[in-house]
């Protein structure tokens, strides 16, 4: 495993522990999509089915763990808990779920690896990630002023998609027969995804001001 | 299994 890995793994817990942050210590989920959090649940579930058949490093399994935890809690919380829920920003979180999920399952049945349940299950989730941030990004537009936690969430997860990407092109030099055009098709997309939104990060953060996206 | 993709990151 090499440092731009470990960055992006890290980068990614960061954003996970500045929103369970926010939601147990301020007891709000403002600004955060349930549909965004929602299709990383089903992004980790449909990714890690080999998690109790194959063992790659009890760094891996122990991440998948974490992972797949955290997403359900997140989940959770903001659907059940008496008052987190509240806080939900429903009228203005309406993207729809199967906009989304539908064009890449019928894109993994496509564009895979190999026709099994499993392969086309873990492109599914690939190409799901890669577009799963689009509802947030959407409520964060709608809103007049992003909190900090919630900013800084978005940034960490679009940190840890640039650390990927650097990964991969790491990798890509370092090892042989390193070809998966699937991982970097899904990558780039997802990555510039976030170019946007960092823009506009870094311009609040120069002057000092409350992060707020242009409509 | 050439062309299967290598599945160590998360």
């Amino acid at each position: 495993m090499n440092i731009f890995r470990l960055t992006g793994d890290l980068t990614h817990l960061m954003s996970i522990i500045v929103l369970l942050l926010k939601i147990h210590t301020i007891k709000s989920c403002a600004g955060i999509s349930l549909k965004t959090q929602e299709l990383y649940a089903l992004v980790f579930a449909t990714r890690y089915l080999d998690i109790f058949t194959t063992y790659i490093s009890l760094y891996n399994t122990v991440m998948k763990l974490i992972f797949l935890g955290t997403s359900f809690s997140i989940v959770w919380y903001m659907r059940r808990h008496k008052t987190v829920r509240l806080s939900y920003d429903k009228n203005n979180d309406t993207f729809r779920h199967y906009f989304l999920v539908l064009p890449c399952f019928l894109l993994a049945l496509v564009l895979n690896n190999r026709f099994t349940v499993r392969e086309v299950l873990w492109t599914f989730s690939l190409y799901l990630e890669a577009v799963a941030i689009i509802p947030q990004l959407v409520l964060l537009q709608r809103s007049k002023n992003v909190d900090n936690l919630t900013g800084n969430y978005v940034f960490f997860l679009g940190a840890y998609r640039g650390f990927y990407l650097i990964n991969w092109i790491y990798r890509y030099f370092t090892e042989n027969h390193y070809r998966r055009w699937i991982t970097w098709m899904a990558g780039i997309v997802q990555t510039a995804l976030y170019v946007d939104f960092f823009y506009y990060y870094f311009k609040s953060w120069k002057n000092n001001e409350k992060l707020k996206l242009p409509a | 299994a050439d062309t299967e993709e290598t599945k160590d990151e998360l």
